[in-house]
């Protein structure tokens, strides 16, 4: 199981459709202050399920979708795909590529789907369930969070280990 | 349930202290668990000393140091039980020239097991990329992707 | 005291949003009291537009963009009432290499006022300082320090 | 009113007697990670008199003495002493340089001295104040702390501006 791409439109500071395609090994991403780095790592954790505006840097849930600029007004929703090569079939379902996409309205309204047919984000969380990859675990570490394991208190430092075992 | 925590618990706490030798060059690491009679409750404490000093408490650490010791725990989880992907957000920050390169050699030895995807501003991080991207806002508060080579780097710097 | 606030809090509030606008190219922003009528309690809240963006809460910032309006603040303050010294502890670790000039340039600005003592780990800062020293632990965990030039920090960095 | 020379002795991981002499414009500190470049902040910040143990990242005030490596042992007191040009008589005595020291003993007990002569800690804070030098306030800003403007409250944001006014 790995990531092969990722496309964002209207996510965040995603105004134009976008999509980046991973390496098997060590894909970096570099850029300026402030040009949309951190957000592909939200749009990443986003699409797996992430329910926290407050995680995802916002106030609600349609913080995310691309608010305008000076010069172009604001769009009516964001969607990001994640393509996953599963020919190793660790996730939970039989495709050799699975296709999660995750799309919210202004309304508020959301919509899920694995491999274009719409589902719930229920399913979207069972997924990804034992694989060990986690929204809340190791595998997402976001921008100045990496104390955050020195600095809290024993009791609350189990749930990284939690997650490993 | 109980048995497999302890069990990967040891295995991780083995981990931490031969990676935590490796970034460090030396010295020694270890995690406890505060109630081990309580297993599926007790909180996580964390020893170190780095090489030549004397036992220390984490508050006493550098920054650098604190960082470096986050990351040999994220590195020694991930050897106990690899993640198919890993998303590290400049995670590096504060480390000196040399540890960051230490830090980027360790990603390479992980990426055999392992898919990183990493942001970062250094140097030492993006020469052990095998895909770099650049983002950019050409227009201003939209961005853009372009794929870019090591040596691109430099000259992006110095343009932005 | 009130009056002596408010029109220090008003020179601080210009100087801000002139700070601001040349460490980030552009854009506007701007300091408020919670509670006009209540000086001597009130909080204080920040406004920031950066260069083409819409105005931004301080939460929708990056880390970056963040660190350069703390950054703009502090200098907004300095030019207001000058401190004799400043002591800043690695201040500009979350900025690109681009940002990191531009605060060096100001710092430079501002040391003709203010005495500046800076701890730093990145080339655009220690490219602006009149005196550089290095320290080491060649006796582990016992601090020496060496005077340097910018060169040796390149030998140095490899070195240690 | 500027700073000429800081002299360490037993404080933190300064075992050795050091002097580090300051330019009047911008001294820069490297160095590898762990060396002890923020103790040089913290023995400012000491001197100048700071009372509280947490913001010299240490549990007690004897935190701050020479704890002994794996080749040394512990010392017995720890020693600063800052140089302060006061040609500008901006520190409200008269004389054209003012030396400041504290010493600390593993017992507890505390000295200060102001151009060697006896004095109390109350005298260091009254020194300094209305220099616009504070511990508190923007002149000494510590690692990782640059953030904490933005991140408080607003009504925790007030004492920077006051310090100012
Ligand atoms: N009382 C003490 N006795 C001996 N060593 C001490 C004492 N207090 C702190 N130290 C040591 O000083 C070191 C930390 O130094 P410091 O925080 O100045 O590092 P630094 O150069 O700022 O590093 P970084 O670049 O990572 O921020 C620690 O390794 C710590 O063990
Ligand atoms: N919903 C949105 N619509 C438009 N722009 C947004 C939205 N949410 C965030 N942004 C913009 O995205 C930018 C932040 O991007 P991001 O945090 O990814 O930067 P970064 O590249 O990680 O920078 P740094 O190196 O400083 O960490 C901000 O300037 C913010 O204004
Ligand atoms: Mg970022
Ligand atoms: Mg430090």
């Amino acid at each position: 199981m790995y990531l092969k791409s990722l496309e964002i439109q209207g996510f965040k500071s995603f105004a134009e459709k976008t999509n980046i395609e991973f390496g098997k090994g060590i894909t970096a991403v570099v850029g300026p202050n402030g040009s949309g780095k951190s957000n592909i790592a939200d749009a990443i954790r986003w699409v797996m399920g992430e329910q926290s505006a407050k995680s995802l840097r916002g106030g609600n849930m349609q913080d995310v979708i691309f608010s305008g600029t000076q010069k172009r007004k604001p769009l009516g929703f964001a969607e990001v795909t994640l393509y996953i090569d599963n020919s190793d079939k660790k996730l939970g379902i039989d495709y050799d590529e699975v296709a999660v996409t995750r799309r919210v309205f202004r309304s508020g309204e959301s919509e899920y789907f694995i491999n274009k047919s719409a589902c719930r984000l229920k399913d979207i969380h069972e997924l990804f369930m034992d694989t060990g990859v986690g929204r809340d675990g190791y595998s997402i570490i976001g921008q100045g969070r990496i104390d955050e394991i020195i600095n809290s208190k024993p009791e609350d430092r189990r749930q990284i280990f939690e997650e490993a075992a | 349930m109980k048995e497999r925590f302890v069990e990967k618990f040891r295995i991780i706490n083995e981990n931490f202290n031969q990676v935590f030798a490796e970034l460090f060059g030396g010295g020694r690491a270890s995690l406890a668990l505060t109630e081990p009679d309580d297993v599926l409750t007790s909180g996580v404490t964390i020893e170190v000393q780095p090489p030549g000093k004397a036992l220390k408490s984490l508050l006493q650490l550098s920054g650098g140091e604190q960082a470096l010791v986050s990351i040999a725990i994220l590195f020694a989880i991930l050897k106990a039980c690899p993640s198919p992907f890993c998303i590290l957000d400049e995670i590096e920050a504060a480390l000196d020239d040399l540890n960051t390169y230490r830090f980027a050699d360790y990603l390479k030895k992980f990426a055999k097991d392992s898919q990183f995807v990493v942001v970062t501003h250094r140097r030492g991080t993006m020469e052990a990329a095998n895909i770099l991207y650049g983002v950019t806002m050409q227009e201003q508060g939209v961005t853009s992707l372009l794929s870019l080579n090591i040596d691109d780097v430099e000259r992006e710097a110095m343009l932005a």
